[in-house]
Order: C-alpha cells, then sequence, then structure tokens
C-alpha cells in the first residue's frame, strides 16, 4: 500500500534555481527508509 | 485417481470385447496400462518443470533490472502481458476472499508461531507490538497492531513536516506548472487533481503553459483547474493562495511487514473525505513500472484539508493484499465493498467534516487511520 501527501510549504519565490534559506527542504532521498514521526522536510523562519 | 481407474478399466474391457482378449490382439491393453501408468507423474513433472522455468526467468529479468539500475539508468514504464492479465482479474473479491482467511481466529497456543513466521517473512519488528503477541486473534489483527508507547517519536521542531507513515520514499519533490504532475515512475505521470478527485481543494493554479508530452489523467479539458477554484467556495475560502507558497508531494511505500497505522503529519484540520472504490492492483515496484495510473486506479481514501503552510492532503491507496482503509476519525467508513460494476470514473464518495471550513482537528503524530487486509 502507499500514502501520498501533496502539501503546501513556504517558499520564498525566489528565481527558478535559486533557492533561499527558507524555502521547504526535503531531509529525505529516493529510497530512504521513513518512520512514523521522522521529519521528511523543514523550513526556516526568515 | 479414481477417475484414471475408471478409464483404465473401460479400455481394458472395451479391448477384451472387440478382440477377445489383450495379448491375442498384440498385448495392445497391457502396452496402454503402461502408457496411463505415466500419465499422472508426466503431468507433475511438466507442471513443475514449467513453474521452474518461469521462476528462473523472473530472476533473470530482475537481475537485469538491478543491473541497469546499478549502471544508473532509470527503469522507465513499460506496461506489459503481466499486467493486463492483472486488468482482467477479480482483484477486489480476491482481496476480500484474503482479507476473510487473515481474519479466521488463530488458536491461542499457534499465535506466536504464526506470527513470528509472518515477521521472520516479512522482516516484521517483533519488539514493538503494543500486546504480547498471544493477544491478537487473528493476523488481521496482528497486521494491523498498535505499538508499544514511545516507539514512534514525533519530531518537535514545528517548522518540519514528519512522515505519517512507516515506509521507504518512493518519491518527493515540488509540483510545478498548471497541472501539478506527479511522476509514477520516469515516463508516465499522472496529475494530482486525478488522484485527489477533480474537486479537490487547491488553490487556484497560476495559468501556466502546457507541456504537449505530458500525459494528464481524469482531466477532460484544462479547465479543472477552474472548477477547483469555483467547488465548495466556504471550503476554498479556507485555503489561500499565496505566492510565498511551494506546492510539494511526497510518495511513501509500506511493505506487507511494515507497521501499518497512519499518523497525521502535521497540526491540521481534516476538511473533507473523499472515498475512491477503484481497483486492487498490487502495489509494487514492479507495478509502478507496468501498471499505468497505479494509484489512480487503485482504492483510495483521501483526506483534505489545512494546516498552517496553506493545503495539507493524504491519500492512502490500498493494494491487493491491503485493500481496506479504516478511518480512525470515521469509524463507521467500509471500503473494498463488494460492487456490482465498477466504472473507472465513478466519482468518488464525499464527505465534508462538520463545522464546515473547520472539520476534523488532527495533532501532529496523532493516529488517523490504518490500512488493513482484504
Amino acid at each position: 500500500s502507499t500514502v501520498v501527501l501533496v502539501f503546501q510549504a513556504p517558499t520564498a519565490n525566489t528565481p527558478e534555481g535559486s533557492s533561499s534559506s527558507s524555502d521547504f527542504r526535503f531531509c529525505v532521498k529516493h529510497g530512504d527508509r521513513v518512520r512514523v514521526g521522522e521529519a521528511l522536510g523543514r523550513w526556516k523562519e526568515e | 485417481t479414481s477417475f484414471l481407474n475408471n478409464l483404465r478399466s473401460n479400455h481394458s474391457a472395451r479391448a477384451s470385447s472387440l478382440g477377445g482378449g489383450g495379448t491375442g490382439s498384440g498385448g495392445g491393453g497391457s502396452g496402454d496400462s503402461k502408457g496411463n501408468a505415466f500419465l499422472l507423474p508426466g503431468a507433475t513433472m511438466a507442471t513443475i518443470l514449467m513453474l521452474g522455468a518461469l521462476h528462473a526467468r523472473r530472476l533473470y529479468e530482475d537481475k537485469k533490472i538491478e543491473e541497469k539500475r546499478e549502471r544508473g539508468i532509470e527503469l522507465e514504464f513499460k506496461p506489459d502481458v503481466k499486467a493486463s492479465f492483472l486488468g482482467i482479474l477479480p482483484l477486489r473479491s480476491i482481496s476480500r476472499a484474503w482479507g476473510s482467511l487473515t481474519s479466521v481466529e488463530i488458536p491461542v497456543w499457534m499465535r506466536p508461531y504464526v506470527y513470528k513466521a509472518w515477521s521472520r517473512a516479512f522482516h516484521s519488528n517483533l519488539e514493538e507490538p503494543a500486546l504480547p503477541l498471544e493477544e491478537y486473534a487473528s493476523l488481521q489483527e496482528f497486521f494491523v497492531r498498535s505499538l508499544k508507547e514511545g516507539c514512534r517519536p514525533i519530531d518537535p521542531d514545528p517548522r518540519c513536516l514528519v512522515s505519517p507513515v512507516d515506509g521507504t520514499v518512493v518519491r518527493f519533490g515540488e509540483l510545478k506548472g498548471s497541472r501539478g504532475m506527479i511522476e509514477q515512475v520516469k515516463g508516465h505521470s499522472y496529475s494530482v487533481s486525478a488522484l485527489l478527485g477533480n474537486n479537490c481543494l487547491l488553490p487556484m493554479a497560476p495559468e501556466g503553459k502546457e507541456s504537449e508530452d505530458e500525459e494528464a489523467i481524469g482531466e477532460n479539458n484544462d479547465k479543472s483547474w477552474w472548477t477547483v477554484s469555483l467547488a465548495s467556495p466556504k471550503l476554498r475560502e479556507s485555503i489561500s493562495a499565496s505566492p510565498m507558497k511551494g506546492l510539494y508531494y511526497c510518495v511513501i511505500y509500506l511493505k506487507p511487514g511494515d507497521y501499518h497505522r497512519i499518523h497525521s503529519p502535521a497540526d491540521w484540520n481534516a476538511l473533507v473525505r473523499r472515498h475512491f472504490a477503484g481497483r486492487l492492483f498490487p502495489v509494487n515496484e514492479r507495478a509502478t513500472r507496468t501498471i499505468r495510473n497505479l494509484y489512480v486506479e487503485n482504492e483510495r481514501v483521501v483526506l483534505e484539508g489545512v494546516w498552517k503552510e496553506g493545503f495539507m492532503a493524504l491519500a492512502a491507496v490500498g493494494a491487493t493484499n491491503i485493500g481496506s482503509i479504516e478511518l480512525f476519525i470515521e469509524p463507521e467508513l467500509r471500503t473494498n465493498k463488494p460492487k456490482k460494476k465498477l466504472f473507472p470514473t465513478e466519482p468518488p464518495e464525499e464527505r465534508v467534516y462538520d463545522p464546515e471550513g473547520h472539520g476534523v482537528k488532527l495533532e501532529k503524530g496523532k493516529q488517523v487511520g490504518a490500512f488493513n487486509m482484504g
């Protein structure tokens, strides 16, 4: 079975290809094993 | 065996009536009986050889795929005969039969052996179940087990989204463009609105340039985004389209041995629940490469709502062996029900949670539902 999450998250709406530290960033990789409660991604509030 | 014996006796009776005895006519009867004697072992041997050949071919194909992957070649979408064959099987009925089988109560003394065997086969952790193994009356109960307190600590950082399930990250990324396409596998994508439903609450997508080579599923025309903006205005008010927000997705695959309860990934309010009665293709790495629209075709339950950063949706997609999805916030919901006819475009059964616009409040890490067998 599978779970698909679709969600909005902060992005500084910076030009394509560059990112700001407040962008939401995934902290997992393709194929990573995850468990309930572990962070999938984070962002910083500027 | 009785059938063959009858066959043999009929045959010899006929032979004797025709020629007045087996031996006189060249012993044909005795030769035939010897041929019949080889019929059963011959058929058995042929079956075993055929199964062996099929298994060897499967191993060879898996080896080739592994070699490609090691060389960094990403596998592409490629339907095959097996996928078409799965399409004609009564998978929902098979799933329900599996559910009935696994719900049979197991004698108390047998339970530890059965669950240990299951755990050994599917690499489940037997240290974590909340109850002693003897307490789980059936394999189904064991499968949907809860865990001991503290087994799944929730990341306290308020600026993070946590995993709602145990599993393997299959896909993740940002949804760009007006269609919001999620890649099932290289060469095949499906749109977010096909997964979540045509009237999902997503904020109005900016007018984007269509990309010709993207295959959109479930969208009759490009106006579906506009219908999104018009659907249930009261609900839509609670989701504002803000240029400072990106739209992201993450696909997590649960193996049979994984803990199968679903938790809340953040503090959010579930406003709408949508239940798609769909197919129950097996969900595995091979199926994602060979079955078109796997996550859009399969039976699934979608929870949609808002969190402090905007839109949030969680889609729980079933599979053949795990055809049922339970919601603890809506215990009466039943999935994988027998249906006379299943129309691929059957609209989902939808429920707006009260109070409208606020819905059900879910805290980060709280148990929301579970997958179950059958």
